[in-house]
């Protein structure tokens, strides 16, 4: 059976056939099933999963158009990462994050940069809050909006890696350590990421640690903390703001 | 702790493996669904679309649970290993690459069985995926345990 598929790919590489090439996405689309369902678990209930589907839809024939059978590497692992390519390229041209919200980021950011310059270390929120002239309330609005946009969002404004494949921080500091080409970038980002983390307040630290490298959830983070699994995503939310701000000083 | 951690990891890996194994069967499964409700004249796609214009609908999940908070969990998209792999040829033996990408031409009887034997192998993997959900979650809880406690401290993977 693996034969069959052999045939197609050999026949439509020999003479790209409209038909050849339906065939091989059919087989492979479920593919991308995995890859918008991942990507998916960050977003909110709102966005259409079948929008993220249709746009890895696009990475999905662009892999199958471009694949080399000859070069010995396998296909799936190829289509993977041009279906996620494929997908956070559309997000982001869409900029599905409003602007208003966007805004808010960047002013927070701001504000971190200016304190910490100014303290010599990670301000607090009662530090940020009246450097913005707002209430805690409304600093703590501010980032409940934000990760209720989903931590994707926040990875998105994270990414790295300009060689072709766009890394979020997610992957940067994944458990697996998998993918071709990229590895030693790879393992310089986990390096300066940890760098950067362990600069940070003592919560934040902690937090990024343990949902990044040790791979807690937000709610098993909280019953390390003993606070809820919405403060942590609030604590989570401020130190990516504050890793973008020190990574871009 | 270094000992947990090693087999939260292999687990891991192993349970990356095998829901990748399980999406796919899954988006075979529902495939076939489709056009077995295409026969049946339900559903409204016309019978003349292609399967490929409905993949976006047919491809795309259900809602999560409700309460399910965005990023409970750090999630990464990885390229599958080797435990993947052999899934896929043994799901390739059961539902033949050709039967799928041909499905039009198969006969209401082949249809019905082909559905039949993705199923099975869809419940066989959710069922390992559970399975090891429960055993990764309990070493989480356990290493939460411990930092909570004071016996592990973030700064030893600083
Ligand atoms: N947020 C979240 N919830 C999860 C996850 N995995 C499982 N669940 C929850 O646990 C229920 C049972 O999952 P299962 O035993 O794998 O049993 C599943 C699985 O065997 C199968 N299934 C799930 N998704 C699909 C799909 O897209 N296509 C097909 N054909 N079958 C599916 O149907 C059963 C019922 O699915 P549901 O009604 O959705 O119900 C699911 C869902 O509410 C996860 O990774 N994230
Ligand atoms: N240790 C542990 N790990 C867990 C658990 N539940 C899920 N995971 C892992 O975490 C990934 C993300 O889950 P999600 O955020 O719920 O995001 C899920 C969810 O939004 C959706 N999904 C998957 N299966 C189902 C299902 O049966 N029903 C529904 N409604 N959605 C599902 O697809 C996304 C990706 O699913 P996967 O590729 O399978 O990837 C899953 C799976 O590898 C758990 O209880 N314990």
């Amino acid at each position: 059976n693996a034969a069959d598929l052999d045939e197609v790919w050999t026949r439509y590489k020999d003479n790209p056939t409209q038909e050849d090439r339906d065939q091989l996405i059919v087989y492979y689309a479920p593919l991308v099933k995995y890859v918008a369902g991942r990507i998916a678990s960050g977003l909110p209930q709102n966005v259409d999963q079948a929008d993220l589907v249709s746009y890895g839809m696009f990475g999905l024939i662009d892999a199958i158009t471009k694949f080399d059978p000859e070069r010995g590497f396998k296909f799936e692992t190829y289509a993977i990462s041009r279906i996620k390519g494929a997908v956070l390229d559309e997000l982001r041209s869409i900029d599905w994050v409003p602007r208003s919200v966007r805004a808010k980021a960047k002013s927070v950011e701001r504000a971190m940069t200016k304190l910490e310059a100014v303290l010599h270390r990670a301000p607090t929120d009662e530090e940020i809050a009246e450097e913005l002239e707002m209430t805690m309330d409304q600093l703590l609005g501010i980032y409940n909006q934000i990760s209720s946009l989903g931590i994707v969002a926040l990875d998105e404004m994270l990414s790295f890696g300009g060689g072709g494949e766009s890394l979020t921080l997610g992957d940067t500091l994944a458990d697996r350590q998998d993918g071709p080409g990229g590895m030693y970038e790879r393992v310089e980002m986990r390096q300066m990421l940890a760098e950067a983390i362990n600069k940070m307040s003592e919560r934040a630290k902690i937090v990024l640690t343990l949902y990044y490298y040790e791979n807690l959830t937000l709610a098993e983070i909280g019953n390390v903390l003993g606070v809820t699994e919405s403060r942590v995503c609030q604590i989570h939310t401020k130190a990516v703001l504050q890793l973008r701000s020190r990574l871009q000083a | 702790l270094e000992q947990l951690r090693r087999i939260r990891v292999e687990c891991s890996q192993v349970e990356s493996d095998i829901s990748l194994v399980r999406r796919v069967s899954q988006g075979r499964l529902d495939i076939v669904g489709h056009e077995s409700t295409r026969r049946s004249g339900a559903g409204g796609s016309d019978a003349d679309t292609p399967v490929l214009f409905d993949l976006p609908e047919i491809l795309s999940d259900g809602p999560a649970p409700s309460g399910s908070t965005p990023g409970a969990r750090a999630v990464s998209v990885g390229a599958p290993g080797e435990v993947a792999a052999e899934l896929v040829k043994s799901l390739d033996t059961m539902a033949s690459p050709s039967a799928l990408s041909n499905i039009e031409t198969l006969s209401d009887g082949d249809l019905r069985e082909l559905f039949e034997r993705i199923r099975s192998f869809e419940v066989e993997m959710s069922s390992i995926r559970r399975q090891l959900h429960e055993r990764i979650d309990a070493i989480q809880s356990e290493i939460g345990r411990r930092y909570r406690d004071g016996e592990a401290s973030v700064d030893s993977i600083l």
